[in-house]
């Protein structure tokens, strides 16, 4: 038995909106402690991690560990229906092919229930040692979106470079180059404006881009965003998901020429 | 162009 109650409905929401477009099937892993989701997309080249903790939740309630199989794209249409202010209740049973999403308006005079048919997901769990960044850059995520769709009109990769100056967006395209830096500004009214670098070693990067501008669709999320960067690992673009928990974006280096 | 790497070079299978 299987029954989450998420008073905030729109948070499911833009969460399938974050990752529908990146990774097109994965399997949900239910637990007594809260529901995550790990996949990569097709080209395995990018990984979500998606973590909701049940204290997040009105009502959670999961009997015994389980793990559903879900079309994230169906599951969209599904969650689509539900008004940005309803009350969101996933439930499932055990041995079911189906899961449930009950939309309750919140004067409670309008009640939905969606039946999603299951899949089989035969997908890798990769484990994600801990890391020590050499870079972590926590910026306001309109911002970080801006940029990248700035850059991604004039070039296919972006070059991140963290130095004590600050952080650097480079790319170049047929049409020319373009460099955006941030310094450091802390000096803000609201802190979520605030941009902060951690660094403890200079650090260059080159991404693709496409990808950068896919993991942006998780704005409507938090006001912030956090980059982390060392040489040789993936970066991790995370979303927090005030008091409940996160997405991350797990993106591959290219190659440096 | 940069060649692309994978997730999968990074990261092991559980």
């Amino acid at each position: 038995m299987l029954e989450l109650r998420l008073v905030q409905g729109s948070l499911l929401k833009k969460v399938l909106e974050s990752i529908k477009d990146l990774v097109n099937d994965a399997n949900f892993d239910f637990s007594s402690s809260g529901f995550s989701l790990q996949s990569m997309d097709s080209s395995h080249v990018a990984l979500v991690a998606l973590l909701l903790k049940s204290e997040g939740f009105e009502h959670y309630r999961c009997d015994r560990n389980t793990s559903m199989g879900m079309n994230l794209g169906n599951m969209s249409k599904m969650l689509k229906c539900a008004g940005n202010d309803d009350i969101i209740t996933i439930k499932g049973d055990d041995g079911s092919d189906t899961v449930t999403f009950m939309f309750e308006s919140p004067t409670q005079d309008k009640i939905a229930d969606f039946e999603m048919k299951l899949m089989d997901i035969d997908s890798e769990h990769l484990g994600i040692p801990e890391a020590e960044y050499h870079a972590i850059v926590k910026m306001p995520s309109a911002e970080f979106a801006r940029i990248c769709k700035d850059l991604a009109s004039i070039g296919d990769t972006v070059v991140i470079s963290v130095t004590k100056e600050g952080v650097k967006f480079s790319t170049r395209g047929d049409i020319g180059t373009a460099n955006i830096v941030l310094r450091q500004n802390t000096t803000v009214d609201k802190p979520e404006d605030a941009t902060v670098i951690e660094m403890n070693e200079p650090v260059s990067m080159t991404f693709a881009l496409r990808y950068m501008n896919s993991f942006t669709k998780a704005t409507p999320l938090s006001n912030t965003v956090t980059i982390s960067m060392s040489p040789d690992l993936p970066v991790v673009v995370e979303y927090k998901i005030a008091e409940m928990g996160y997405v991350r974006f797990y993106l591959a280096p290219k190659m440096e020429e | 162009v940069n060649p692309q790497r994978q997730i999968t070079a990074f990261f092991s299978t559980t």
